[in-house]
């Protein structure tokens, strides 16, 4: 018996489900068209390398929805309220950035309409505006280290500007004040000149 | 403290420790890797000039010693659990490499794996102690992922009991192992196997490749350094040519498959086992993936809060860039792929252990599972975070340009995992071949498990979509 596919684009577990429905179609329809080819090519090889986008395409479907449902599925071992929100929202971002990405399949499949679609980036426009506050804190959450990131950009205190200056001035050219190269090629060619 | 990036901090709606314990799992593991990290951080030996300023050579040099270095801090304190022995070594190596990484993450394991009780007995000992440096060299010139087309050769001689080892073209040179060019005193070599007149295919060797005492290139042994790559800077991914090398028969590592004084042949159980080294590394790049592009991510956001451009409304201060939408839309779906790619991570680790667990009590039939999956997470995560580095180091303007972002080395040590250990389109395939063998099974009324057990319910009819 045929299953309804309601996908309500902010429930993640519809999501996931959606993601697995896609994974399941691509996969059929890699199979199928490898079927089709083995019956017009000389050699399973051949009809294999012939139907070898198509594979590739339902490996990453497949992938796609295995991060997906374990992203989703981490969520349920959160107990801390606020950590738990920030978290699902962006593993609803996860979901509905890949969505958006991948858009032509969840269409073809029929697993969403073109009018949701619009909503999924609708939605995503409002999870960007919601997790920006959090941004900052969801990277230091990493914890690494100014000595591990090594990165002036990245810095923990935020004094970019002032590292960046002393860093450049480490540059092995400016050990001497007038460089070798100008003695050597420059001049010589000022003088001919 | 940059003003900018306090009130950021300050605007947080949760505790940022409560989320760094979920990630580390537990406050107990957050408390000894901060302790692990501290080791390194304040001791007065592993500081040292910005390895951007110096030469390959010069690179390589500082690599090494701080390779000693590690080896004999680690040993100081006491760390010998594989995930502490990690946490040291990557505050140590920063964004880089290092040349005795291989020895850790391959040669160790493939021992470990794949060596009769009595082998590690003899090589364990000689590991651990660093007599023995290891690599483990598969990679042909002519020869990547199918290892099948390997062409490197040996072949059992009973009169002496010992295998003689070639590479007879210049396609079957080995080409690219970390550590082998100048590091390695022994590399894991894979070779097929020739014994009674037959082929039986790939298997592992290990192929003393220099002195142990002098590090001088052994008879038949031609080595070296494969030259400046892509980064990679520290590492001396080398070259290895093999001219009738004879290894005493104890040198094949023979836990599945044997061969006999005689020359008889026991085949493996599986002969995906062979493989067993790079399904491990295959699974454990999955976290690397989070790790990368998880530093990536910190550092574009950090530095989107800090840098103000333009104007969003005329007449008012450059806000911070992170304000632009358009930032938000590089950047933050990257930070979710970030969490999501750490779930997935945990994920395969734990996977892994398993089913290795069960291999050893003798069950293989979840092999083949883990054996696509490991391929298939590693292609699409590799993929991903390498391009999202990318885009965090363009998010930055042209300070991302700058070596000083640190995003540059991220990025050139980060991106060879999309073909090494397997080219990611191959990889793909790879998990294609599973997938598709499912689907028929599945087809067929017959049960599958794992994480294809979905396609179960598409052979019963229940996974029929409709529009909504």
């Amino acid at each position: 018996s045929a299953r309804p596919t309601v996908v309500d684009i902010n429930d993640l577990s519809c999501l996931v489900e959606a993601y697995k429905q896609r994974a399941s179609r691509l996969v059929e329809l890699a199979a199928r068209s490898l079927q089709g080819e083995i019956q017009h090519s000389k050699s399973k090889e051949e009809a294999w390398n012939n139907t070898s986008i198509d594979l590739v395409r339902a490996s990453d479907a497949h992938c796609h929805y295995v991060v997906v449902k374990l992203f989703s599925a981490k969520l349920s071992e959160v107990g801390d309220t606020a950590v738990h929100s920030v978290l699902s929202s962006l593993a609803l971002l996860y979901a509905l950035h890949g969505i958006s990405q991948h858009s032509g399949d969840f269409l073809q499949a029929g697993l969403l309409s073109g009018p949701q679609i619009y909503q999924v980036s609708q939605r995503l426009k409002e999870l960007l505006s919601q997790l920006r506050p959090n941004a900052v804190a969801l990277v230091d959450a990493f914890d690494y280290r100014d000595e591990m990131l090594n990165s002036v950009l990245g810095r923990y205190d935020g004094n970019v500007y002032e590292n960046m200056f002393e860093w450049a001035r480490q540059s092995p050219l400016n050990r001497t004040q007038v460089h070798n190269s100008f003695h050597k090629y420059l001049k010589p060619l000022q003088s001919k000149l | 403290m940059n003003p900018d990036i306090c009130k950021e901090r300050d605007s947080a709606t949760f505790q940022t420790e409560v989320l760094t314990h979920i990630l580390d799992g537990g406050a107990d593991k957050t408390a000894r890797r901060r302790e692990i990290e501290l080791l390194v951080i304040n001791d007065p030996d592993f500081q040292h000039e910005d390895l951007n300023f110096l030469s390959r050579s010069d690179r390589y040099d500082a690599a090494v010693k701080k390779s000693a270095m590690m080896i004999m801090k680690m040993r100081q304190h006491g760390i010998s659990d594989p995930e502490e022995i990690m946490c040291y070594k990557s505050v140590a190596k920063g964004n880089t490499t290092e040349p005795l990484g291989l020895h850790y993450v391959m040669f160790l394991p493939t021992l470990l794996n794949q060596a009769t009780p009595e082998q590690q007995e003899k090589w364990l000992p000689l590991s651990l102690s660093f007599q023995v440096l290891g690599t483990y060299a598969q990679t042909e010139m002519g020869h990547g992922t199918h290892i099948r087309g390997l062409e490197t050769t040996a072949t059992y001689d009973p009169s002496t009991q010992e295998f003689v080892l070639n590479s007879p073209t210049v396609t079957s040179i080995k080409w690219w192992p970390g550590g082998l060019g100048k590091t390695s005193n022994h590399a894991i070599v894979l070779a097929q196997l020739y014994t009674q007149g037959q082929c039986r295919g790939l298997h592992p060797f290990i192929v003393p490749i220099r002195a142990m005492g002098t590090h001088e290139p052994l008879p038949g042994v031609v080595v070296g350094d494969i030259g400046p790559k892509f980064g990679f800077d520290e590492v001396d991914n080398g070259f290895l040519k093999l001219e009738n090398v004879r290894i005493p028969r104890m040198n094949m590592l023979m836990k599945y498959s044997k061969v006999a004084p005689d020359g008889s042949y026991v085949k493996p159980p599986s002969d995906k086992l062979t493989y067993g080294t790079m399904v491990f590394i295959r699974s454990m790049i999955v976290s690397e993936s989070a790790r990368a592009l998880s530093k990536a991510c910190t550092i574009a956001i950090r530095y989107s809060v800090v840098r103000h451009q333009s104007e969003l409304r005329q007449g008012e201060p450059e806000p911070q860039i992170l304000d632009y939408q358009t930032q938000q839309y590089k950047l933050l779906p990257l930070l979710a792929t970030a969490y999501a790619f750490h779930c997935v991570g945990q994920y395969m680790t734990q996977t892994y252990h398993r089913i290795t667990g069960d291999i050893s009590q003798g069950d293989f039939s979840q092999l083949p599972e883990l054996h696509a999956l490991s391929a298939g997470l590693k292609a699409f995560t590799t993929w991903i975070a390498t391009a999202g580095i990318e885009v965090c180091r363009m998010a930055c303007g042209g300070h991302g340009y700058s070596c000083c972002s640190g995003l540059p080395d991220i990025y050139v040590t980060f991106t060879p995992t999309c073909t090494y250990e397997g080219e990611n389109t191959v990889m793909m395939l790879q998990t294609a071949r599973y997938l598709v063998k499912c689907y028929t099974q599945a087809s067929e009324g017959l049960q599958v498990g794992g994480t294809v057990s979905y396609l179960n319910e598409m052979s019963q009819g229940r996974l029929q979509p409709q529009p909504v």
